[in-house]
Protein backbone atom coordinates (compact mmCIF):
# COMPACT_ATOMS: atom_id res chain seq x y z
CA UNK A 1 0.00 0.00 0.00
CA UNK A 2 1.19 2.89 -1.05
CA UNK A 3 2.07 5.79 1.62
CA UNK A 4 -0.10 8.60 0.79
CA UNK A 5 -1.12 11.56 3.40
CA UNK A 6 -3.88 14.36 2.80
CA UNK A 7 -2.87 18.41 3.02
CA UNK A 8 -5.03 18.36 6.53
CA UNK A 9 -3.14 15.43 7.67
CA UNK A 10 0.24 16.67 7.10
CA UNK A 11 -0.64 20.13 8.44
CA UNK A 12 -1.92 18.34 11.24
CA UNK A 13 2.00 17.86 11.89
CA UNK A 14 3.51 21.43 11.04
CA UNK A 15 3.31 22.93 14.24
CA UNK A 16 4.45 19.77 16.61
CA UNK A 17 7.73 21.41 17.21
CA UNK A 18 6.51 24.12 18.41
CA UNK A 19 4.49 22.44 21.36
CA UNK A 20 7.69 19.47 21.89
CA UNK B 1 15.89 -0.51 7.65
CA UNK B 2 14.60 3.33 7.43
CA UNK B 3 11.18 2.55 7.65
CA UNK B 4 11.96 0.36 10.73
CA UNK B 5 13.80 3.02 12.35
CA UNK B 6 11.05 5.48 11.50
CA UNK B 7 8.29 3.43 12.68
CA UNK B 8 9.42 2.74 15.98
CA UNK B 9 10.48 6.28 16.74
CA UNK B 10 6.38 6.70 16.14
CA UNK B 11 6.99 8.57 12.54
CA UNK B 12 5.32 9.01 9.89
CA UNK B 13 7.20 7.47 6.78
CA UNK B 14 6.76 8.41 3.33
CA UNK B 15 6.62 6.91 0.35
CA UNK B 16 9.77 7.99 -1.14
CA UNK B 17 12.87 10.13 0.28
CA UNK B 18 12.99 13.58 -0.91
CA UNK B 19 16.18 15.63 -0.95
CA UNK B 20 15.89 19.18 -0.93
CA UNK B 21 18.94 21.36 -2.74
CA UNK B 22 19.89 24.92 -2.67
CA UNK B 23 21.10 26.38 -5.68
CA UNK B 24 22.27 30.24 -5.19
CA UNK B 25 23.57 31.98 -8.30
CA UNK B 26 27.16 32.75 -7.60
CA UNK B 27 28.89 34.41 -11.36
CA UNK B 28 32.60 33.34 -10.42
CA UNK B 29 31.22 29.67 -9.83
CA UNK B 30 30.75 26.04 -12.21
CA UNK B 31 26.82 26.09 -11.94
CA UNK B 32 27.40 22.92 -10.93
CA UNK B 33 29.29 24.16 -8.06
CA UNK B 34 26.53 26.65 -7.01
CA UNK B 35 23.68 23.56 -6.73
CA UNK B 36 24.16 22.41 -3.50
CA UNK B 37 22.18 19.23 -1.45
CA UNK B 38 21.01 20.51 1.96
CA UNK B 39 19.87 17.12 3.16
CA UNK B 40 16.77 14.31 2.62
CA UNK B 41 14.65 13.38 4.51
CA UNK B 42 11.86 10.40 4.43
CA UNK B 43 9.02 10.97 7.39
CA UNK B 44 6.36 14.13 7.99
CA UNK B 45 8.17 14.67 11.00
CA UNK B 46 11.31 15.44 9.72
CA UNK B 47 9.49 17.08 6.49
CA UNK B 48 8.83 19.74 8.88
CA UNK B 49 11.42 19.84 10.95
CA UNK B 50 13.78 20.95 7.88
CA UNK B 51 10.69 23.20 6.55
CA UNK B 52 10.32 25.05 9.79
CA UNK B 53 14.05 25.23 9.89
CA UNK B 54 15.35 26.83 6.57
CA UNK B 55 14.84 30.22 5.05
CA UNK B 56 11.38 30.99 3.62
CA UNK B 57 11.22 31.06 -0.12
CA UNK B 58 10.57 34.65 0.20
CA UNK B 59 13.15 35.37 1.75
CA UNK B 60 15.92 33.95 -0.61
CA UNK B 61 17.49 36.72 -2.38
CA UNK B 62 17.09 36.94 -6.34
CA UNK B 63 19.16 34.27 -8.45
CA UNK B 64 18.93 31.44 -5.84
CA UNK B 65 16.37 28.13 -6.22
CA UNK B 66 14.87 25.69 -3.93
CA UNK B 67 14.47 22.14 -5.41
CA UNK B 68 12.29 19.11 -3.91
CA UNK B 69 13.31 15.66 -5.80
CA UNK B 70 12.78 12.48 -4.93
CA UNK B 71 16.35 10.86 -3.98
CA UNK B 72 18.03 9.22 -6.83
CA UNK B 73 17.02 12.05 -9.64
CA UNK B 74 19.29 14.90 -9.99
CA UNK B 75 17.10 18.80 -10.09
CA UNK B 76 18.63 19.24 -13.81
CA UNK B 77 17.23 18.32 -17.29
CA UNK B 78 20.46 16.30 -18.30
CA UNK B 79 19.28 13.69 -15.25
CA UNK B 80 17.99 10.38 -17.16
CA UNK B 81 14.74 10.96 -15.19
CA UNK B 82 13.98 14.12 -16.54
CA UNK B 83 15.54 14.30 -19.55
CA UNK B 84 12.18 13.07 -21.37
CA UNK B 85 9.74 14.94 -19.14
CA UNK B 86 8.46 18.79 -18.85
CA UNK B 87 7.18 20.41 -15.92
CA UNK B 88 4.14 22.18 -14.87
CA UNK B 89 5.02 25.56 -14.68
CA UNK B 90 3.21 28.75 -12.60
CA UNK B 91 4.62 32.09 -13.09
CA UNK B 92 4.25 34.86 -10.36
CA UNK B 93 4.09 38.63 -10.24
CA UNK B 94 6.33 40.43 -8.69
CA UNK B 95 4.42 41.24 -5.96
CA UNK B 96 2.70 37.51 -5.65
CA UNK B 97 6.39 37.40 -3.59
CA UNK B 98 4.68 38.68 -0.64
CA UNK B 99 1.43 37.18 -1.16
CA UNK B 100 1.00 33.57 -2.86
CA UNK B 101 4.46 32.66 -2.94
CA UNK B 102 5.49 30.94 0.42
CA UNK B 103 1.60 29.82 0.37
CA UNK B 104 1.88 28.31 -3.24
CA UNK B 105 5.66 26.51 -2.59
CA UNK B 106 4.42 25.08 0.70
CA UNK B 107 0.93 22.95 -1.22
CA UNK B 108 3.69 21.93 -3.78
CA UNK B 109 6.00 20.23 -1.55
CA UNK B 110 2.65 18.80 0.32
CA UNK B 111 1.34 17.42 -2.74
CA UNK B 112 4.84 16.05 -3.50
CA UNK B 113 5.81 14.10 -0.14
CA UNK B 114 2.04 13.17 0.55
CA UNK B 115 2.15 11.78 -2.92
CA UNK B 116 -1.18 13.36 -3.61
CA UNK B 117 -1.41 12.53 -7.56
CA UNK B 118 -3.09 9.71 -7.12
CA UNK B 119 -2.22 7.02 -9.15
CA UNK B 120 0.44 9.33 -11.43
CA UNK B 121 2.63 10.48 -8.14
CA UNK B 122 5.22 7.95 -9.94
CA UNK B 123 5.07 10.26 -12.68
CA UNK B 124 6.75 12.95 -10.65
CA UNK B 125 10.16 13.80 -10.09
CA UNK B 126 10.77 16.74 -8.28
CA UNK B 127 9.47 20.49 -8.04
CA UNK B 128 11.66 23.82 -7.92
CA UNK B 129 11.11 27.44 -7.08
CA UNK B 130 13.11 30.13 -8.82
CA UNK B 131 13.54 33.48 -7.30
CA UNK B 132 14.00 35.79 -9.81
CA UNK B 133 13.65 39.68 -10.07
CA UNK B 134 11.71 39.50 -13.49
CA UNK B 135 9.17 37.32 -11.72
CA UNK B 136 9.45 34.07 -9.84
CA UNK B 137 8.41 30.82 -10.46
CA UNK B 138 7.27 27.50 -9.51
CA UNK B 139 7.10 24.36 -11.51
CA UNK B 140 6.46 20.59 -10.62
CA UNK B 141 8.40 18.55 -12.95
CA UNK B 142 7.17 14.96 -14.13
CA UNK B 143 9.19 12.11 -15.72
CA UNK B 144 7.38 11.55 -19.54
CA UNK B 145 6.29 14.54 -21.54
CA UNK B 146 4.54 11.96 -23.65
CA UNK B 147 2.13 10.65 -20.90
CA UNK B 148 -0.62 13.03 -21.76
CA UNK B 149 -3.11 11.09 -19.30
CA UNK B 150 -1.10 11.34 -16.29
CA UNK B 151 0.76 14.86 -17.11
CA UNK B 152 -2.93 16.42 -17.48
CA UNK B 153 -3.90 14.98 -13.94
CA UNK B 154 -1.49 16.18 -12.31
CA UNK B 155 -1.96 19.22 -13.84
CA UNK B 156 -5.43 19.47 -12.87
CA UNK B 157 -4.86 18.14 -9.04
CA UNK B 158 -2.27 20.74 -8.73
CA UNK B 159 -4.59 23.79 -9.72
CA UNK B 160 -6.98 22.49 -7.25
CA UNK B 161 -4.88 22.23 -4.58
CA UNK B 162 -2.96 25.74 -5.40
CA UNK B 163 -6.72 27.20 -5.52
CA UNK B 164 -6.08 28.85 -9.04
CA UNK B 165 -9.41 30.01 -10.42
CA UNK B 166 -10.59 28.19 -13.48
CA UNK B 167 -10.24 31.70 -15.22
CA UNK B 168 -6.46 31.36 -14.56
CA UNK B 169 -4.75 28.80 -17.07
CA UNK B 170 -1.40 27.30 -16.20
CA UNK B 171 1.15 25.47 -18.97
CA UNK B 172 3.45 22.19 -19.17
CA UNK B 173 6.39 22.52 -21.20
CA UNK B 174 8.60 19.73 -22.22
CA UNK B 175 12.05 19.99 -20.75
CA UNK B 176 13.33 19.07 -24.34
CA UNK B 177 11.80 22.68 -25.94
CA UNK B 178 12.29 24.97 -23.02
CA UNK B 179 16.53 23.73 -23.34
CA UNK B 180 16.39 24.98 -26.74
CA UNK B 181 14.03 27.73 -26.79
CA UNK B 182 14.24 31.35 -25.16
CA UNK B 183 11.40 31.13 -22.43
CA UNK B 184 8.92 33.44 -24.27
CA UNK B 185 8.96 30.90 -27.23
CA UNK B 186 8.86 27.71 -25.53
CA UNK B 187 6.03 25.22 -26.92
CA UNK B 188 3.41 24.70 -24.13
CA UNK B 189 2.38 21.35 -24.82
CA UNK B 190 -0.50 20.74 -22.51
CA UNK B 191 -3.02 23.43 -20.44
CA UNK B 192 -5.62 23.39 -17.90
Amino acid sequence: EKKRYDREFLLGFQFIFASM
Amino acid sequence: QELLVAESLGKHPLQNRWALWFFKNDKSKMWQENLRLITKFSTVEDFWALYSHIQPASKLSSGCDYSLFKDGIEPMWEDSQNKRGGRWLITLAKQQRHTELDRFWLETLMCLVGEMFDDYSDEVCGAVINIRAKGDKIAIWTREAENREGVIHIGRVYKEHLGLSQKVAIGYQAHADTATKSSSLTKTKFVV
